[in-house]
């Protein structure tokens, strides 16, 4: 068979670790890191942040990290977190 | 707006700072002048005072640094997190520390030192983030006219729940900048309606008020009206000989009675006679000389005889055709003294209410004493 020669992230990788940053960082996302429950968990945890995300800043509140929810997360900011954590 | 958790706040009066080192972006005496009025931004709205100093350990120090520099909190090169702070305390608590791998700048080239420095002062005092995109507090970075940069309604409300307002003989350095936010050129209100000897300008969650015949204004926080009354209200009126004032907001409104909140409120907007098309209203007026109130939706208007409390027949009828000179839309509107005062964005017409004309223009912010 054949096998890729290069690994890199897709964009919607890059985009989900920097989220997973933003959100550490300013949110207090914290992944859950036991293997046998990862997956689910932390998809849920992540997408309850993300809304918390949108929430503050007055976006759509989906849960998704759509367009503008990406574009608030690039823009130059401020280092202290937004929520108590 | 938010605060720290545990509410930290410097329990004194003169707070010192002192700049660690100096980045090479700008000259050094611009960097002093820049940190110098992001103080005094907040000098003038609090009792506090800011010294700089040289030398010994400052309560707020301030420093350039790159990547990691000896706080959990490392930068990450240009762009992305430009600064940060901590909140008041001892130690590390107060100090600012700027990611030199910005190009700082004096203009709109790149991130205005001026500008952050407010921010990041506004945590060395306290201030968390704040949801309000008109805030300087709000956590994303975006340019703003620095000339003219103003606090916002949300920023002065957050710092003085924290220190109180200026001692009386302070003379702020800006003096229109004891309204800041109401002094923006650009100024438009929510709803504006007298109330007793008042005339009230609401504006997002705040109201400036203030007595007719006085330029001064103060500002306070919709909610100490009353803590169900919404921000954000879109029309109001009074009916002084009853004491009565009512707020508007999307499909339905609030009475309040001598300042009061009544039960029983808030009541559907549709229940006065307005079509079910109708959603919200812009504006609304009472004329005490014929016992009507006028209500503005669009480019219309609508008539409510507050005797027999139902709407006029014959109804809606357009803006433009019966107040010559005014709309085709307005965002307020209040009546005083034989005249109706129309808000349209930053533009306030003065209506001689019997000679049915517009009898004088201005900006919106006169009426705040600007």
């Amino acid at each position: 068979g054949t096998a890729s020669l290069t690994n890199y992230p897709s964009p919607e990788e890059n985009d989900v670790a920097f989220a997973q940053r933003y959100l550490a960082n300013f949110y207090g996302l914290e992944m859950e890191t036991t293997p046998m429950t990862k997956m689910k968990v932390n998809r849920n945890i992540m997408e309850n942040k993300i809304q918390e995300m949108q929430k503050f800043f007055g976006l759509k509140v989906t849960g998704q990290l759509d367009t503008s929810t990406l574009d608030m997360m690039h823009r130059p900011r401020c280092g202290v977190p937004d929520v108590e954590n | 707006y938010q605060l720290f958790p545990g509410r930290p706040v410097w329990k004194k009066r003169l707070i010192t700072y002192r700049i660690n080192n100096y980045t090479p972006d700008l000259k050094p005496e611009d960097v002093d002048d820049a940190f110098q009025k992001a103080f005094q931004v907040w000098s003038d709205v609090t009792p506090l005072k800011f010294r700089q100093i040289h030398e010994n350990e400052a309560d707020i120090m301030i420093q350039f640094a790159l990547r990691e520099h000896r706080d959990a909190y490392p930068f990450d090169g240009p762009w992305g997190i430009l600064a940060h702070a901590f909140a008041p305390g001892a130690g590390l608590g107060g100090d600012a520390h700027f990611d030199e791998a910005e190009t700082w700048t004096k203009g709109r080239k790149g991130p205005n030192l001026f500008l952050v420095a407010v921010h990041e002062i506004g945590h060395s005092l306290g201030l968390g983030h704040s949801s309000d995109t008109s805030a300087i507090m709000f956590p994303s970075y975006r340019h703003i006219d620095y000339k003219i940069f103003r606090l916002s309604a949300d920023d002065i409300h957050g710092i003085q729940s924290l220190y109180g307002r200026p001692e009386k003989h302070q003379v702020p350095s800006n003096p229109s900048n004891t309204n800041p936010a109401a002094c923006d050129p650009n100024m438009s209100f929510d709803a504006v309606t007298t109330v007793g000897d008042k005339i009230f300008f609401f504006k997002d969650r705040f109201f400036w008020w203030k007595l007719a015949e006085s330029p001064k204004s103060s500002i306070s926080s919709i909610s100490s009206l009353g803590p169900n009354l919404p921000s954000h209200i879109q029309a109001a009126y009074e009916i002084a000989d009853r004491s009565h004032v009512f707020l508007f907001k999307d499909d339905k409104y609030w009475l309040m009675n001598n300042l009061k909140p009544q039960l029983n409120y808030p009541k559907s907007i549709h229940s006065l006679g307005f079509p079910s098309s109708v959603k919200k209203i812009d504006a609304a007026v009472f004329n005490p000389l014929f016992y009507k109130t006028y209500f503005f939706v669009g480019n219309k208007f609508w008539r409510y005889d507050e005797r027999r409390q139902f709407m006029d027949p014959g109804y809606p009828k357009l803006i433009t055709t019966y107040f010559p000179g005014i709309g085709p839309k307005i965002d307020a509107v209040f009546y005083y003294n034989r005249h109706y005062y129309f808000f349209q964005g930053s533009k306030l017409r003065k209506y001689h209410v019997l000679a049915q004309r517009v009898i004088e223009s201005l900006k919106s912010s006169t009426v705040l004493g600007c």
